[in-house]
C-alpha cells in the first residue's frame, strides 16, 4: 500500500 | 522587487526539466535570502524541495517577499527560446502578474525579452522534519538513474536494503527478478554510512521522475531511516539543491 507524503511531514 | 541573473540558461533549464515531470504547476518563494520551492506531486506521495541561495546569481536582489506561481511547461516553453549559454535575468515587480524574463547573449549583441503569466496559486507548505538518517549513501547520480531505469522494467516497487555491506535494490515481477548491489569503493564514488540497517520498499516509477536531475550533479546522496520517506538529494552547484521525499509502501 501506498502511503501519502502527508502522513509523514504535516502542513504548517 | 526581485531581480536575479543567471550566468547561464541551461543550468535554469536543467532545474525545470528536473521538476516538471513531479510538478505541472508550482510557487517560487524569493526572499532576500534566495528562491525556494516546495511541493507535492499531484498524487500526495512525494514532495519536491529546492533551494537556489542568492550566492547561486550572478547579481540577485529581492527587497520584499515576493510569491511567483507558475506553470512549469509554459516556463519550459519560454526558455527554450534562449540558448544555453545565453545569461538569463528573471525579474518582478511586487505584487506582479507577470515574471520578466531577459536572454542576452555572451557577446552581448542579442537581447530578447519574454513576459509569462503568474498564477495564483494556493500554498501548501509541509514541514520537514530533522531527520538523523540511519544509512546515508553518496553514489554516481548516473550510477543510480541507471539502476531506477533498469528495476523499473521488472516491477512498479523496487525495495531498497542497506546495511554496512552495501546497498542493494531489488525488483521482481512476472518477468523475473532483479538484484544491484553497490559496495563501498575505494575510489569513493560510493560511500555508505551506516548506523543501522534499513529496508524500505518504493515505487519506483518516483525514484525515475526524481532522476531527470542527473544532469545537475555528479553525485546523488541517498537518506533512508525506518518507516520515513526516502531523501534523494542533488546539490545545484556549491550553493542549492533539489531534495526529492519519497514516502514508502507499506505491506496491506
Amino acid at each position: 500500500m501506498q502511503r501519502g507524503i502527508d502522513t509523514f511531514f504535516h502542513r504548517m | 522587487m526581485l531581480e536575479a541573473r543567471l550566468g547561464s540558461t541551461t543550468l535554469l533549464k536543467k532545474i525545470v526539466d528536473a521538476l516538471k515531470e513531479i510538478l505541472s504547476q508550482s510557487t517560487l518563494d524569493c526572499s532576500a535570502s534566495g528562491i525556494q520551492l516546495q511541493a507535492m506531486d499531484n498524487s500526495h506521495v512525494s514532495l519536491v524541495a529546492m533551494s537556489l541561495r542568492r550566492e547561486c546569481f550572478e547579481r540577485y536582489r529581492c527587497d520584499r517577499n515576493v510569491a511567483l506561481g507558475l506553470d512549469l511547461k509554459s516556463l519550459m516553453k519560454v526558455l527554450k527560446c534562449a540558448s544555453g549559454d545565453d545569461a538569463v535575468t528573471i525579474s518582478a515587480a511586487d505584487k506582479a502578474d507577470k515574471l520578466q524574463l531577459r536572454f542576452e547573449s555572451a557577446g552581448n549583441e542579442r537581447t530578447a525579452d519574454y513576459e509569462l503569466r503568474l498564477l495564483n496559486l494556493e500554498q501548501d507548505h509541509l514541514a520537514i522534519p530533522e531527520t538523523d538518517y540511519a544509512c546515508v549513501v553518496h553514489m554516481p547520480s548516473t550510477e543510480f538513474a541507471r539502476i531506477c531505469r533498469d528495476l523499473a522494467t521488472f516491477s512498479e516497487s523496487v525495495v531498497i536494503a542497506c546495511s554496512k555491506d552495501g546497498i542493494k535494490f531489488s525488483a521482481s515481477g512476472e518477468l523475473g527478478s532483479a538484484n544491484i548491489t553497490l559496495s563501498e569503493t575505494s575510489k569513493g564514488d560510493v560511500s555508505l554510512q551506516v548506523e543501522e540497517p534499513v529496508t524500505l520498499c518504493f515505487a519506483v516509477r518516483y525514484l525515475n521522475s526524481f532522476t531527470r536531475a542527473t544532469s545537475l550533479a555528479d553525485k546523488v546522496k541517498i537518506g533512508l531511516a525506518a518507516d520515513v520517506p526516502l531523501l534523494v538529494e542533488y546539490p545545484i552547484e556549491d550553493h542549492g539543491y533539489i531534495r526529492y521525499y519519497l514516502a514508502p509502501k507499506v505491506d496491506d
